[in-house]
């Protein structure tokens, strides 16, 4: 069985997709077998491996409403050991087709339980809507991309309560495997201030790795690749090659 | 009858909410009577006008599902002649109750049709769902700030595809005022790049007025103030100073 971890927030913009690409990306090159699911209508994870969308029930969408074997509309990425299932438009659709749906929390649970991957990293939309709760209960872990502003910072309570309500109900044993600084700005006070104002809150939840704001990182979307095979030696490749060690030493502790 | 305004973009963190805030009370400081009606769950203009977040029914989540009188919940705030509809955290779970609602798609435009003030602006929430729906519906005019990134570029395909479908159906007269370009960083090539292609793509639908990059309007978040009134002379300020006067001289013309 796999171990699937959530990367999710409901800010929009916050690194989420940056993150599920170039965190599998470095998680596949350490030599782990690798599964990304864009969950997002938007599509970004699938340009951001270069990968055409999906079309129509060949997406994570007809992964998530049932009617698509998961295996089938995976698809083997240029980088090595991992695979991608592409979002379409049409998930956009989902959040009300799910609504009156028998089983509606669990359709992707039971859509992904048997594939067989080390690895599944879900990149979630911005949100709070049934596709975060699917991914949500479908998830053993959950990795959370937090921005260094203000805003995203006020965001993480109800990230929160939405987390903890999840573990009450459908999926007890939901771990919560780290947050993830992100657009961390030297330059700027700001970014430091929110920061040590996360780790003393947060504790050990926080991840040490740091994720500096590195134009080397929005050039390499537009030129669908990770960051990592876009410029291994820019800081925002080196620092998700860091995470990925961590977030792995932290998956062998617990 | 006031002038609605959506201030939209499915993509997130693009800076809808900082335009929102921004836009309004310059638009206000030139003396027109402005309302910011808050439809993001996250509440993020609410907070950034320093604001109470609503108590269940008295919020935009009372107004928009038509069981609260939206002139009993316009605050006063600290600025001159701007209101506010302040939001809760209870909105997310509006899209799943529109679903069942009789004339779900027109619930907005019913609840805010008497209001009096020269403009209401509409802050969004990110993704496609039923709040976003009713935003486009209850408009004249639309607001779309984009993030001078790949990702973002990506996006608005598929935005002026929902907004042509709204047109088309429930809302004819619903006019684009204009892309506003945020976020441009004159450090780093990425951002002309994409606001040249941008430019050259949409034409003068794209204002002229661009929004720099400038760490004064994230700051101004954090102390519950639009940067207008934190930091009048930075480049913040400034810029949305005269996208306001910009946006109304189009307001003339059209
Ligand atoms: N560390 C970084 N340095 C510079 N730019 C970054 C960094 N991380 C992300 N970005 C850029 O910031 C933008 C937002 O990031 P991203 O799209 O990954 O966030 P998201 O949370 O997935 O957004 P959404 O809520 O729309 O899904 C993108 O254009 C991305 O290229
Ligand atoms: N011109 C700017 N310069 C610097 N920081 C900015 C600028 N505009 C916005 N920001 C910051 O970037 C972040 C994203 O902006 P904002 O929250 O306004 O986007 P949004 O589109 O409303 O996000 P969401 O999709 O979550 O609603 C915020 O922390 C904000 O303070
Ligand atoms: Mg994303
Ligand atoms: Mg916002």
């Amino acid at each position: 069985k796999s171990t699937v971890v959530a990367v999710i927030n409901q800010k929009g913009g916050v690194g989420k997709t940056t993150t599920a690409v170039n965190l599998a990306t470095a998680v596949a090159a350490i030599g782990k077998k690798v599964l990304v699911l864009d969950l997002d209508p938007q599509g970004n994870a699938t340009t951001g491996f270069g990968m055409a969308k999906g079309r129509s029930l060949k997406s994570s969408y007809g992964v998530l409403i049932g009617m698509t074997d998961a295996n089938e509309v995976a698809e083997k990425t240029y980088v090595e050991g991992l695979y991608l299932i592409p979002s379409t438009i049409d998930l956009s659709a989902a959040e009300i087709e799910l609504f009156s749906m028998k089983d509606r929390d669990s359709k992707l649970k039971a859509a992904i339980k048997d594939l067989e991957y080390d690895y599944i990293f879900i990149d979630c939309p911005p949100g709070f809507g049934f596709i975060n709760i699917n991914a949500l209960n479908a998830s053993d872990k959950i990795v959370i991309p937090l921005q260094c502003e203000f805003y995203a910072l006020e965001g993480l309570a109800q990230l929160f309560n939405t987390i903890q309500s999840v573990r009450n109900t459908i999926n007890k044993n939901l771990i919560i495997s780290g947050i993830i600084l992100t657009m961390y700005d030297r330059r700027n006070s700001l970014s430091s201030i929110i920061a040590n104002d996360v780790r003393s809150h947060f504790k050990n939840l926080v991840f040490d790795t740091v994720i500096p704001r590195n134009v080397r990182i929005s050039e390499a979307s537009s030129h669908g690749k990770p960051v990592i095979l876009y410029d291994i030696r820019s800081t925002g490749a080196i620092s998700y090659i860091e995470l990925a060690r961590e977030f792995l030493a932290r998956e062998k502790e617990s």
